[in-house]
């Protein structure tokens, strides 16, 4: 397989989890939604939230139109399993023997668990942090995935106060979350308080060794004449085996398209 | 110059952290903010071969050479930048997301920043009660000149203002928090337009918070001004 990122940004399902009698094992096993879906199961919008889900399949009117928003129950009032929901997605992927597969998800609202091929993995709370999850392993032999996550809205949605107000309660600021979500003076409340895979879901294969969050920093002497790029990388090892590795950095300038300085 | 290559180790099952020796340029294109002058980005790729297998990973990245200072003034109690060692006229937007529902597409983004430089802006800031804003969001500050002044997630609902009274502890779990802070600038720390982070919105976090964005955010000694450096410390750059 070649070396780099897939996103999984199509062809997601999704089904409200007390709708959903099936476990996660169940669903990424033996019992997996049908596609083209049938209830309670629809068509997702992820990355996106909850609502954003509902209205794709016009199960709630356009919140941001008139004053619809009055019209979608808030999750104080529905609970918050009425907004925990199911995503439900199939991908190929066939690495050889010395690759290294990771499902990465850069941000989801507010946690989730996730089961891939029956397999579980917990994503802790949390809206503002990647999870990078090692399924090398779990894989399926033939190459066809079933990856099924349940996401859990923030631990304390709160409560809009009838006269509304800056920040309903406050309960939302006790989780680390999106604060404006419920409601502020130029804003209504959103009512699942963006529950959900709100960022981007991928696959990324390597070799036996992966680069981490590299640092570029810059520094400059006489008069931005003299300029140094400082560059930083982690890097992991996964094999089981010393690793003999070349690292290199190329700094190209682009001068027309597809044509190069270096 | 704009190549290297060095060769390492890593033992099985490890992480190691590895710095390349400087690349050197002389006079680079400069990266400068909306109506200042160009955008100059410039490519890098960083590859990891490993012996025997081949390519393993990579990873690229649009980088603007750009120096960005800026201080309180004492006279008005205002911020003032300067980018490359020019002073900047800020003139900025406030940002809370894109989208309520979270529809953050890549040609959504580019059409709503671009109008901001379309506005003149040189700035845009987002508010701490919004989102750390993603790296798509970023992309187009840098390709268009909009610095980003980003907050983190504190506002009043949890610093004991509002009615009824926020908890004054900022969130829950502090230790998380700061999990999210760190990931977030690891996410982010590389794009041109990233100016300031900022602990909260009008305030601090509470102490442990801050102290420890502060100081994980601190400038490293290395990178103050170039003028007040020791010979040594030129020396190590």
């Amino acid at each position: 397989a070649p070396i780099g990122k897939t996103k999984l940004d199509a062809g997601w399902l999704a089904a409200r989890s007390t709708d959903v009698q099936l476990t996660g094992v169940q669903l990424t096993t033996t019992h997996p939604p049908s596609s083209p879906p049938s209830p309670p199961w629809m068509e997702a919008a992820v990355p996106g939230t909850v609502l954003g889900t509902l209205l794709k399949n016009k199960l709630v009117p356009d919140p941001f139109y008139g004053l619809k928003n009055e019209t979608i129950i808030d999750i104080a009032d529905s609970g918050r399993e009425y907004y925990t929901f199911w995503f439900f997605t199939t991908f190929s992927c066939s690495p050889s023997g010395n690759q290294h597969v990771d499902l990465q998800f850069r941000a989801i609202n507010y946690s989730a668990e996730v089961y891939l091929n029956g397999h579980k993995k917990v994503l802790p709370e949390g809206m503002f942090r990647r999870h990078f999850v090692d399924i090398t392993d779990i894989l399926s032999p033939d190459g066809k995935n079933l990856l099924a996550v349940i996401v859990h809205p923030p631990d304390h949605p709160g409560r809009i106060p009838p006269e509304g107000g800056q920040g309903g309660d406050h309960e939302i600021g006790k989780d680390v979350a999106a604060q404006y979500v419920e409601g502020w003076d130029w804003m209504a409340p959103i009512r699942d308080r963006n529950t959900g895979i709100w960022d981007e879901v991928s696959v990324s294969i390597t070799g036996p060794v992966k680069i981490i969050d590299p640092h570029l920093v810059s520094s400059f002497f006489d008069n931005f004449k003299r300029v140094y790029l400082h560059s930083t990388a982690e890097l992991e090892n996964k094999s089981s085996w010393l690793a003999n590795c070349s690292l290199t950095i190329q700094v190209t300038a682009e001068l027309e398209e597809n044509i190069c300085l270096i | 110059e704009h190549l290297q290559s060095q060769e390492l180790k890593i033992p099985p099952k490890s992480r190691v952290q590895y710095t390349f020796p400087p690349l050197f340029f002389y006079k680079p294109e400069l990266w400068w903010p909306n109506g200042m002058g160009k955008q100059f980005l410039y490519n890098v790729e960083i590859t990891v071969d490993v012996k025997g297998i081949g390519l393993s990973d990579s990873w690229g990245h649009k980088f603007g050479f750009r120096k960005i200072e800026s201080t309180i003034d004492t006279a008005t109690g205002g911020r003032l930048f300067k980018v490359n060692g020019q002073p900047v006229f800020i003139r900025g937007g406030n940002w809370i997301l894109s989208d309520g529902l979270l529809r953050l597409s890549e040609k959504r983004y580019k059409t709503d920043i671009r109008f901001h430089a379309d506005m003149n802006f040189n700035m845009i800031r987002c508010w701490g009660g919004g989102l750390a804003e993603r790296p798509e969001f970023y992309h187009y500050c840098d390709v268009y000149g909009l610095l980003v002044w980003q907050e983190f997630w504190i506002t009043g609902d949890c610093d004991g203002r509002g009615a009824p009274i926020s908890n004054p502890n900022g969130p829950l779990d502090h230790d998380l928090f700061l999990l999210c802070a760190r990931d977030t600038v690891k996410l982010l720390r590389n794009h041109a337009s990233l100016a300031l982070w900022v602990g909260g919105n009008e305030q601090t976090p509470p102490d442990d918070i801050n102290t420890a964005l502060k100081d994980d955010l601190r400038l490293h000694s290395l990178f103050q001004c170039c003028n007040e450096l020791s010979t040594s410390e030129k020396d190590i750059l």
